[in-house]
């Protein structure tokens, strides 16, 4: 799975995520990728993509619930992060990044590494994989 | 009003053993599809034009689980899915189930742009993108060699692989992951039969 979320100059926010799936997975399943407040949300506030253990990501309604969070209990972007990976996964494994519309970026897993990387206007850049 | 942000992500979940060489090629794809990001930002592209022009990046690019090198189903063929969503107006759109479209994320852009609905898939979403004029190509080009073993150890180990390649090292781990997984399928680390009600 691969995902992208932006925030512009003007503050308007969007997520994407594309996915082949899972290996050896029974022709017709549908994951989290393609459904929205699941894989992928974008909101006024936030923009997130997600990655992992599809079914948990789909039951959790991982990505809505990061822009829930920040608007019900105004938490900050990696607050939301870091709540719903840590609240909302059960045994579940999965990964996510996130920008908001104050041009801030988050990313948070609860799996052995995530291929990210994350950039922002003033100049902070960073890639990685492990914790 | 804070300036501009990207991220970008290639799968969570990463073989531990993952060879140096490759985790070096992961972090170079990563910056590379950045660095696209980012001098778009710059020349004030909106962020959903952003988003759609990295994830094609990253779809065409055989290294991560999408497009060309996605995961093979147990038939050995792809389907793909992809979804976008652009905040202001959180208008959205999403496919799956797609098996000759080049770059299934800008599909889903024209769901979203193009169709009175947010959510197209199988041979629906094939038509449409006959339709809307799209890359198509055979289902073949996605599939990649290094894709085509994991699937054989994913049927030995009689398990289905979530977004992680598994250790390219000994198949004792896999073996391991066999005799446990030979009771049941498990799926999120329980038995698929907790899914079945679902």
């Amino acid at each position: 799975t691969v995902g992208c979320v932006v925030v512009d100059g003007q503050g308007r926010c969007a997520a994407g995520t594309s996915t082949g799936g899972l290996m050896n997975k029974m022709s017709g399943r549908i994951g989290d990728s393609p459904l929205i407040g699941a894989g992928t949300y974008a909101g006024e506030l936030c923009g997130v993509s997600c990655t992992g253990e599809g079914e948990a990501i789909i039951r959790g309604t991982l990505s809505r619930d990061v822009a829930a969070v920040m608007e019900y209990k105004g938490l900050g972007l990696q607050e939301a992060v870091d709540f719903v990976i840590k609240e909302r996964l059960d045994e579940g494994m999965a990964g996510m990044i996130a920008v908001s519309r104050n041009g801030e970026v988050a990313y948070g897993f609860n799996t052995t590494g995530m291929f990210r990387g994350c950039a922002t206007e003033d100049g902070f850049m960073e890639v990685g994989i492990w914790e | 009003m804070g300036g501009w942000a990207i991220a970008v992500h290639g799968g969570a979940g990463v073989d531990p053993n993952l060879p140096p060489q490759r985790q070096e090629e992961a972090k170079q794809l990563l910056t590379r599809c950045l660095n696209l990001g980012i001098s778009a930002l710059r020349s004030s592209l909106p962020a959903i034009d952003v988003v759609e022009l990295v994830v094609r990046e990253l779809e065409s690019d055989p290294l991560f689980n999408s497009g060309r090198g996605s995961a093979l189903t147990e038939n050995g063929t792809v389907e793909m899915e992809a979804s976008i969503m652009d905040g202001p107006k959180r208008r959205c759109g999403a496919v799956s189930g797609l098996t000759t479209v080049k770059n299934p994320i800008s599909l889903a852009r024209l769901v979203m742009d193009k169709s009175p609905h947010s959510y197209m898939a199988f041979a629906g979403a094939e038509e449409f993108a006959r339709r809307q004029g799209v890359a198509l190509v055979d289902n073949q080009y996605f599939i990649t060699e290094e894709n085509v073993g994991m699937l054989k150890l994913a049927k030995e180990a009689n398990s289905i692989l979530f977004d992680y390649r598994i250790p390219t090292v000994g198949l004792e781990t896999c073996s391991a992951g066999a005799a446990s997984v030979e009771a049941a399928l498990q799926m999120n680390g329980l038995p698929i039969s907790v899914y079945a009600p679902e």
